[in-house]
C-alpha cells in the first residue's frame, strides 16, 4: 500500500 | 519496523557519527569529499520536507531530524570550520554530471507527479550515487584512512540491510517500493568493490587502506 503523503522508511 | 530495518538504520546513524567525529576530533577533513557530504545534506532535506506534511511515528521524526542536523554539521565543519584541511584538489569530482540526470529522471519516473514527491524520488535517486565523489577522491589518491573506510563500511551496510528489510516487508506485508528497491540495489553496487577491499585490506591488514 503506498501513501503519498508521507513516506515512513528513512 | 523489523530488524533489518532498524539495524539498516543504526548502521546508517553509526556511519554519519563515525564521520563526524573523526573530522571534530581530528580537526581535519582530510581523504573526505566534501561533495558527497553537500549530497548527503541535500538528499536528506529534500527527502524529509515530509516533516511538514505527515507525521509517521515519533522514532520517524526524531531520526530524520538527526540524520538532517548532523549532515549540515559535518558540512559546516567541512566547508567551514576546517576548512583549511579540506583537499579540493582531489575532490575534483563533477556532481552535474550526478545531479542534472537524478533530476530529469525524478521527473520522469515517480509516484506522483507532486512537488513534494518529485523531491522525495529525486532524493532517493541521489543517495544512491551520492557517495560517488568520496569513491572517485579515495581512487584519485589511492588510499584511505581506515577511520574513512569504517565509515564507508556502516554508509554501505545500511542500504544493503534495507535490501533484506524490502525482501521481508514484501512477504509480510506485501509492501513494495520500487523506487526505493531498484535505486537500493544500485546504491549497494557501487559499494561491493569497496567492500571487497574494505574485508580483505583494512580488517586484515592495518593503518590505511591503499589502492593497488
Amino acid at each position: 500500500e503506498y501513501d503519498v503523503y508521507g513516506h515512513d522508511e528513512l | 519496523m523489523n530488524i533489518f530495518r532498524l539495524s539498516g538504520d543504526v548502521c546508517h546513524l553509526v556511519a554519519i557519527i563515525i564521520l563526524f567525529l573523526k573530522i571534530w576530533r581530528s580537526k581535519s577533513c582530510a581523504g573526505i569529499s566534501g561533495k558527497s557530504q553537500l549530497l548527503f545534506a541535500l538528499v536528506f532535506t529534500t527527502r524529509y520536507l515530509d516533516l511538514f506534511t505527515a507525521f509517521i511515528s515519533i522514532y520517524n521524526t526524531v531520526m530524520k531530524v538527526v540524520f538532517l542536523v548532523l549532515a549540515y554539521a559535518t558540512v559546516s565543519l567541512i566547508y567551514f570550520r576546517f576548512r583549511k584541511s579540506y583537499d579540493s584538489e582531489s575532490d575534483s569530482f563533477r556532481v552535474e554530471f550526478l545531479l542534472v540526470p537524478v533530476a530529469g529522471l525524478s521527473f520522469l519516473e515517480n509516484y506522483s507527479f507532486t512537488p513534494l514527491e518529485i523531491l522525495w524520488t529525486f532524493s532517493i535517486y541521489l543517495e544512491s550515487v551520492a557517495i560517488l565523489p568520496q569513491l572517485f577522491m579515495i581512487t584519485k589518491t589511492g588510499e584511505a584512512e581506515s577511520i574513512t573506510t569504517h565509515y564507508l563500511f556502516f554508509l554501505g551496510l545500511y542500504r544493503t540491510l534495507y535490501l533484506a528489510n524490502w525482501v521481508w516487508r514484501y512477504h509480510e506485508e506485501g509492501f513494495f517500493d520500487q523506487i526505493a528497491v531498484v535505486s537500493g540495489v544500485v546504491q549497494t553496487i557501487f559499494y561491493c568493490d569497496f567492500f571487497y577491499l574494505y574485508f580483505t585490506r583494512v580488517l586484515r591488514g592495518s593503518g590505511k587502506m591503499t589502492l593497488p
